[in-house]
């Protein structure tokens, strides 16, 4: 057998160095490249949201530049007097926008920590906000867990729908932590 | 040097002029109003009077720019990183439209020569002053203010304008100058900031999807080939640090995108890439050889009793860009080369292949790795079309007894394991998608295996296939119908070979593949 | 094999890693709801 770096010898030790060299690992099996932030399977171009080569996510909506009529900007002048963001002021459709509308950003742990004042909790597993059903106390409630009637945020059909659910107190998320941030809206408190 | 007196003074006094007009809520629709008082002033001031006058002026407002980030980066206190990037913009920013105003109100329209020079003095000046303070500064180097100039330039210039339309190739060629120019060989601090800009999505639509008659291919190409340029040396050598994975990722991110949605640019340009893409960084290779036409989606290779032979598209030859043949080199071996494939004399040819294609002695890079690529591909299609020639196409039976064939079978036999090895990398990279290459490279391959006279021949055919397997996906067509041929075929009685053998994880490599295979 | 010039671009290359491009650095600048990247729970919706 050839008995060199290009022979089956030199694979087997290349792939045994791979199996403790990270490094090596990346070239010789490569990764998994639908790990890369990609929607490969979608038949839209990529491209249009791409955001970028180090952007481990496509752009959100709010990040791409589209050409709209100088009416739908914000003009100069008003926008200094533009209402600070306030999300204690805003209704619960608005928080949920905001939430679902900035993944990965401060804002999205503001409008969680509001939701959260408002008695919405958010199951870490089901990955979906719930609250209680005005007037409709639980069917059964233990020190563990709560079965009843409540309601959840339906992203789809963007509204709250009411489900029965089997609450697990450990699955609920607690008070979303306040972002180690300065504030980072212009004036805001 | 010899600026005429006050012009640094004037200068600044224009640029703080223009911020102030530019951010001022009466500046009006994409600034005309601004731009128009501005104007006023810079006429007044003489600063427009002769092109000189206006470099040097963009050369002082350009360093004023850099050195005003600058010190906003290094005076970082109490800001955070939106802070600090919001101050350096909003002078960024304004200086940049400035510039897009210049460009697109010089001369008049449609004159597009006057406004394309103004760009490309402009963007000389910036990479100018890129290149100086990359050189200066060195490890102190900061990306921040060239990139957003350079950034947001490409985006005021692409915006839905008809001046800017009609000068949007022009626009688009300028920028890959630049950017080629500032190429990571060259300026490598400003690496990441130039791979964010070669794929930012308004770059590859306008290059790759926009510009009309795929003009914008062959310059994007060439960028991607400067990418790839740079990081050889690191990947080949395993050298991946965590600032090399960074930018190796971010390439194999771009070319995701372009697999995706430019597929036809990967078939295109693949011989280019191979060329310069590492022997041993086999994904990315893998990806850049699975792109296929979106029209000629290639049959399941898994299907059985796939007769490739019958597919229409194997007929057909694949577009490549790259004029291989002039890469033979030199030309009085491109000669003799001819002079063999037709006639087959002097046999000497053959029997000085293998020095011909050594360029060193030194261990890992004995060969000339583009002229074998060059002399491979060639000699494939030249044999192709000498088939084609008698209203024949390439199977086992075609392929023997020709000039052709005993150049090859002279690379499998004279070279070293070396040789060998880059030699049957060549070939490799020829298995792709359904078309005549794919089957005459699959059928030589094939052919060579089964008439080797050493087994350290089939050997090392059957390790080129196989790092190329057992990589993650993508992996090209023609690769797969050539390894699941090998070891389905009893003609090439593989599994008996003592090589499929030699140690438990080959063997289990071996069992799972043909397992996913069958 | 790795020449003097490719430690140098190595290093060049280091020392720009630690100021890598922003994804706010190439849009347009956003006073009024500016980006703010920040690691949210994994269990959040990431996109």
């Amino acid at each position: 057998m050839v008995a060199d770096q290009f022979g089956m010898v030199g694979f087997l030790s290349f792939i045994r160095t791979a199996e403790t060299d990270q490094n090596i690992v990346q070239l010789a099996q490569g990764s998994d490249l639908t790990t890369l932030g990609l929607n490969l399977k979608s038949p839209e171009n990529q491209y249009l949201t791409f955001g970028g080569a180090w952007a481990e996510t496509p752009c959100r909506a709010q990040d791409i530049d589209f050409y709209v009529p100088r009416e739908y900007l914000t003009n100069g002048v008003t926008r200094e007097k533009l209402a600070q963001i306030s999300l204690s002021r805003y209704g619960e459709d608005l928080l949920f926008h905001i939430f679902y509308m900035n993944a990965g950003d401060v804002l999205q742990i503001m409008a969680a920590r509001e939701l959260y004042n408002r008695d919405w909790r958010f199951l870490k597993e089901d990955r979906v906000w719930i609250t209680r059903a005005p007037g409709v106390p639980p069917i059964e409630k233990t020190s563990a867990y709560e079965r009843g009637t409540y309601y959840y945020f339906d992203v789809q059909s963007w509204r709250k729908v009411a489900k029965e659910f089997q609450v697990e107190y450990e699955k609920l998320e607690d008070r979303p932590e306040r972002p180690q941030y300065p504030s980072i809206f212009p004036g805001s408190q | 040097f010899d600026d005429p007196p006050g012009l640094q003074e004037k200068t600044e006094f224009l640029l703080r002029e223009w911020v102030q007009l530019y951010h001022a809520p009466s500046s009006g629709r994409e600034s005309t109003k601004a731009f128009s008082q501005i104007v006023y002033q810079m006429n007044m001031q003489g600063i427009l009077k002769t092109d000189d006058l206006i470099t040097r002026f963009f050369r002082h407002a350009t360093q004023m720019c850099v050195d005003m980030c600058y010190r906003t980066l290094n005076d970082q206190a109490a800001m955070t990183p939106t802070m600090v990037r919001n101050k350096c913009f909003r002078t960024l920013d304004a200086f940049v439209r400035l510039i897009a105003l210049l460009v697109k109100h010089s001369g008049e329209s449609p004159n597009a020569v006057s406004k394309i020079n103004l760009l490309n003095k402009v963007l000389g000046i910036v990479t100018g002053v890129l290149l100086q303070d990359h050189e200066i500064r060195k490890t102190e180097f900061q990306q921040l203010p060239y990139h957003r100039i350079f950034i947001m330039l490409l985006l005021e210039l692409n915006a839905p304008d008809p001046v800017l339309e009609a000068i949007n190739f022009q626009v688009l060629t300028a920028f890959c100058n630049v950017l080629h120019i500032l190429r990571p060989e060259k300026a490598p601090a400003f690496a990441y900031a130039w791979l964010d800009i070669v794929s930012h999505r308004v770059f590859i639509g306008r290059m790759l999807a926009v510009t009309p008659q795929h003009k914008g291919w062959g310059p994007y190409a060439q960028l991607l080939i400067d990418l790839f340029n740079f990081l050889s040396p690191f990947l080949r050598n395993a050298e991946l640090a965590k600032p090399i994975t960074i930018l190796y990722r971010g390439c194999l991110r771009v070319l995701l995108v372009l697999l995706h949605d430019f597929p036809e640019f990967l078939c295109d340009y693949h011989y280019n890439f191979c060329d310069v893409i590492p022997p041993n960084c086999i994904q990315m290779r893998n990806l850049v050889l699975s792109a296929f036409p979106r029209n000629l989606p290639p049959p399941d290779p898994f299907a059985g009793k796939l007769q490739v032979d019958m597919i229409p598209e194997i007929r057909q030859a694949p577009m490549i860009q790259t004029n291989y043949a002039s890469l033979i080199q030199p030309p009085s071996f491109k000669n003799e080369l001819d002079t063999y494939l037709n006639t087959r004399t002097p046999v000497t040819f053959v029997t000085d292949l293998r020095s011909t294609l050594q360029a060193s002695a030194e261990p890992g890079c004995r060969y000339n790795i583009q002229l074998m690529n060059a002399l491979v591909l060639y000699v494939g299609t030249e044999a192709i079309a000498a088939i084609q020639a008698k209203g024949l196409q390439p199977n086992k039976q075609t392929i023997t007894h020709s000039s052709h064939m005993d150049i090859f079978q002279s690379l499998a036999v004279d070279t070293d394991t070396e040789g060998r090895y880059l030699f049957l990398n060549a070939i490799a990279n020829q298995l792709r998608y359904p078309n005549s290459h794919t089957n005459y490279f699959l059928h030589l391959i094939l052919y060579l295996f089964a008439e080797a006279n050493t087994p350290a021949i089939q050997e090392q055919i059957t390790r080129v296939l196989l790092e190329r397997l057992i990589v993650n996906r993508p992996h090209p067509w023609g690769l797969l119908i050539t390894f699941i041929e090998l070891i389905k075929n009893p003609t090439f009685d593989f599994w008996s070979h003592e090589f499929v053998h030699c140690a438990p994880e080959i063997e289990k490599l071996f069992d799972s593949v043909a397992r996913s295979c069958a | 094999p790795m020449t003097k010039e490719h430690d140098y671009q190595y290093q060049m290359l280091q020392a720009a890693f630690y100021h890598m491009p922003h994804p706010s650095d190439s849009e347009r600048l956003r006073s009024y709801l500016p980006r703010n990247p920040y690691p949210t729970p994994p269990y959040y919706p990431q996109v």
